[in-house]
């Protein structure tokens, strides 16, 4: 299984 | 200038102790309305969001806004030397390199200063979007702990999968295997005592241990700790901090290669 980034979940603002 | 004082400075210190570990540094960003913190831990996995309310506090005061680079091992050293029943104040002039914590005994007669040297951080701040969850789950923040320290010792993994019969954690390594139920449970006379479910829909993910383990550093801070699961989506893990604000934790889930 993998772990994707955290960040990719949310949106820069 | 930046001025904040909390009476019950124990709580600043067991913050730093709940962050510290998954957080080396990130930015205090203050303004009128309170304290926030937005850091992702080394590996970019996982996210905590502090925010502290400016009336939380039993005096606060910022002229304009500022990012205060902070190492949390550093602040660490400093907040040990803090007693449990100080008054802690935050001081920092506009555009100061450093943040200068204020510690006075409940009766007054011993009062020390620190100066912590703050950090240039590049940060890059995310939108959390409000959003409505599969399942919440309400529980004692000590049975979270429990149950993720008993985890730990068995597996990497949890599967944590909520449907109506309750939430199960579901862990397997080289000793075996093992399956932790809980469910609704509203009977203890004390609100801080029961297990709440409210499930949508039934949703299962699944999280590395370690770093939900932790999470649960922050246990000292609230009696409660609240779980938010959706489909595809980080666990989202909440403790209140009494009327100061909260401190929210969110995970990518393991998913399939």
């Amino acid at each position: 299984m993998k772990q994707i980034s955290i960040g990719a979940y949310f949106t820069s603002s | 200038m930046f001025e904040a004082r909390i009476t019950q400075g124990s709580v600043l210190k067991k913050l730093v102790e709940a962050l510290k570990e998954l957080v080396t540094e990130g930015n205090f960003d203050v303004s009128s309305t309170g304290l926030t913190l937005q850091a992702m831990d080394s590996s970019h996995v996982c996210l905590v969001s502090l925010t502290l309310r400016d009336d939380g506090f039993d005096h606060y005061r910022c002229d304009r806004n500022m990012a205060m680079g902070i190492h949390f091992g550093n602040l660490s050293k400093i907040l040990k030397c803090a007693g449990n029943e100080d008054t802690i104040t935050l001081k920092a002039e506009d555009n100061a390199d450093t943040l200068t914590l204020m510690f006075e005994s409940a009766n007054q007669d011993r009062i020390s200063d620190f100066d912590l040297k703050l950090m240039s951080i590049e940060s890059e701040h995310l939108g959390i979007p409000d959003q409505d969850y599969s399942a919440e789950i309400k529980m004692p923040s000590a049975e979270y702990q429990r149950i993720v320290r008993d985890l730990t010792s068995i597996g990497d993994t949890v599967l944590i999968s909520a449907t109506k019969e309750g939430i199960k954690f579901s862990t397997s390594g080289d000793v075996g295997t093992a399956n932790i139920t809980l469910r609704h449970n509203t009977t203890p006379e004390k609100p801080e005592e029961q297990t709440i479910i409210d499930l949508k829909e039934p949703v299962a993910l699944t999280f590395a241990l370690r770093y939900l383990n932790n999470f649960s550093k922050a246990t000292p801070l609230a009696p409660q700790v609240k779980l938010s699961l959706t489909k595809d989506l980080p666990i989202f893990v909440e403790y209140q901090v009494g009327d100061l604000g909260n401190v929210r934790f969110f995970l990518a889930p393991k998913i399939d290669d």
